[in-house]
């Protein structure tokens, strides 16, 4: 229940209406868009049980590690109502030709097996939560300082997971399981997505906030 | 360290 009061309030893209459409203005927008929304992940992160006990440097390594994670795993949460859409933000919804015609096919293709995936286990907004924030702390970075401290805000995650599916899922005892087994393809996912967008930085084209580039270069 | 001053001073931002 904490984690769903700290569940941060919905994002829009503001694409900019003076721009003329395609390829640098869907790629501008997305990229401002991820700026403002990881400095919303760095509030959420802060706010969940135990993390903000963590040194400073641990708490930099596991977003450093799993912010696209927690991105993408944002935008497959918003896109499980829709069909073959992925809705960025709630002002920003694109489906697959809209995806061709601005250069995000890739992305598109990349992400949508994980949202058919979520939408066969039909996972609840509790569930995501909680998933997200186990992202977090799970994010195998080769920097942390106090292993001992993340494994214990790993357990308390997936305990708090395992708590929630002992009360709301009695017909199936493997669902906990299921959940956690769906994020070795968010990595793979956020891997590409990372990929993606560390390639239009090397291309030059397209502005980049500060941040946006200070987390992608963290993992370059 | 240095090269993530932005992340640094998030984080340590008490909101």
């Amino acid at each position: 229940s904490h984690l769903l009061v700290i569940e941060p309030e919905k994002i829009y893209a503001m694409p900019d209406p003076t721009m003329p459409d395609g390829y640098i203005k869907a790629l501008t927008t997305l990229c401002d868009l991820a700026d403002r929304e990881l400095v919303v992940i760095i509030g959420w992160a802060k706010h969940i049980p135990g993390f903000s006990s963590l040194s400073l440097a641990d708490q930099m390594s596991l977003l450093q590690s799993a912010w696209m994670e927690i991105l993408v795993l944002n935008i497959v949460f918003r896109s499980l109502a829709c069909e073959e859409e992925l809705v960025y933000a709630e002002d920003y919804v694109v489906d697959e030709e809209h995806a061709r015609l601005s250069g995000l096919l890739d992305l598109h293709v990349a992400i949508l097996p994980l949202v058919r995936r979520y939408k066969k286990l039909s996972m609840e907004k509790e569930e995501f939560v909680t998933l997200k924030a186990i992202a977090l702390s799970n994010s195998d970075s080769t920097h942390i300082e106090n292993v001992e401290a993340v494994q214990r805000l790993q357990d308390s995650l997936h305990e708090a997971l395992q708590d929630l599916e002992g009360a709301h899922n009695t017909e199936d005892p493997r669902r906990t399981g299921k959940l956690l087994m769906t994020l070795p393809l968010l990595r793979q996912t956020a891997a590409k997505a990372v990929q993606h967008f560390y390639s239009i930085k090397v291309q030059g084209k397209v502005p980049m906030h500060k941040l946006f580039l200070e987390m992608l270069e963290a993992k370059a | 360290k240095e090269k993530h001053k932005i992340l640094h001073r998030l984080l340590q931002n008490s909101t």
